[in-house]
């Protein structure tokens, strides 16, 4: 038995033609964070610290789908979603509907350990995370310009995207419009 | 969606997930991974982080599944990661799993998956697309 970690930056229709310079940032930054765990784990930092660590590492880099970089809903908003869980006591913390929250991770985290329940939600995850002082933001950090066209695209071809799944003109066009990759979940 | 889970050299387990969701989701929409037992769990045999199409993984309590054919059935990591996502809709979903007993496994069934791991012996793993 000894340590071991994994990590991920989203699923979806990713494209074996992915143009490098869209890939490569993303290569690089997985195995920067992956690096992040393992010295974390080296230096024997629980389990729960270093899940936090890297995912908030992960949350600050614009080219994945949570933190800055966050795609946009319907209305061209933000609204993040994040859960911790611990596996030896089941302990868990979860945060949905986060607008100015810099890294709703830790908000999930703080959820488990201040309150005596696992969910917040909305203008009470907001208001929460204004008690315990953790780092906001204006929402206008978290939304990036590719992300301000991703949502051009998918409203022009009247779907939702997932992680990854490239943009497509027309419901039913299974053609790309871009090199692009579109962010679904 | 982001997402991470560690075992240490004593089997304590920890997964976090993070994700802004959909694009062009509805406002107020809640349902995607980071949601507990659908595509975030850890008890004592593993920790899972699924990401992908939300309501697919919610639906397939994707996370929790693992964890329980693991506990009930007796499963491996592997084998129980496997038969999840085998099961999931084709295209919705990849997960990130370690055991207590340091294995780790990345199974999807999308295109691909921004992903890697390492442990304790020495393997590192970076991947994008299925099949590598």
């Amino acid at each position: 038995m000894g340590w071991a970690i994994a990590l991920h930056g989203g699923a979806g229709n990713i494209p074996r033609s992915l143009p490098l310079e869209r890939g490569k940032p993303r290569e690089a930054a997985i195995r920067h964070c992956l690096q992040i765990g393992v010295d974390a784990l080296k230096a024997h930092q629980s389990p729960l610290d270093v899940v936090e660590l890297v995912v908030r590492e992960l949350e600050n880099h614009p080219n994945f789908n949570a933190g800055r970089g966050s795609v946009l809903t319907s209305h061209g908003t933000v609204e993040m979603e994040a859960c911790i869980m611990d596996g030896n006591t089941k302990r868990c913390g979860a945060v949905s509907g986060l607008t100015t929250v810099k890294n709703a991770i830790s908000l999930a985290r703080l959820v488990m350990e201040k309150t005596p329940h696992i969910y917040l939600a909305f203008d009470g995850a907001e208001a929460f995370a204004r008690e315990q002082g953790v780092e906001m933001l204006d929402p206008t950090h978290f939304i990036t310009p590719e992300n301000i066209e991703r949502l051009k695209q998918a409203k022009e071809a009247n779907r939702v995207q997932l992680d990854y799944t490239q943009p497509i003109k027309n419901v039913g066009d299974e053609i790309p419009v871009s090199e692009g990759d579109g962010q679904i979940g | 969606t982001v997402g991470c889970v560690a075992v240490d050299g004593h089997g304590n387990l920890a997964t976090a997930t993070s994700t802004g969701g959909f694009v062009n989701k509805m406002v107020g929409r809640i349902g995607d991974t980071p949601i507990v037992g659908a595509g975030t769990y850890a008890n004592k045999f593993c920790a899972v982080s699924a990401t992908g199409k939300g309501e697919a993984i919610i639906r397939g309590t994707i996370a929790r599944d693992v964890a329980a054919l693991m506990e009930y059935k007796g499963l491996s990591l592997k084998d129980a990661a496997k038969y999840v996502v085998e099961g999931a809709p084709s295209g919705t979903t990849g997960l990130i799993a370690v055991s207590a007993k340091g294995e780790v496994t990345m199974p999807l069934n999308t295109t691909g998956m921004y992903r890697a791991c390492a442990t304790e012996d020495g393997y590192t793993e970076v991947a994008i697309w299925a099949g590598e």
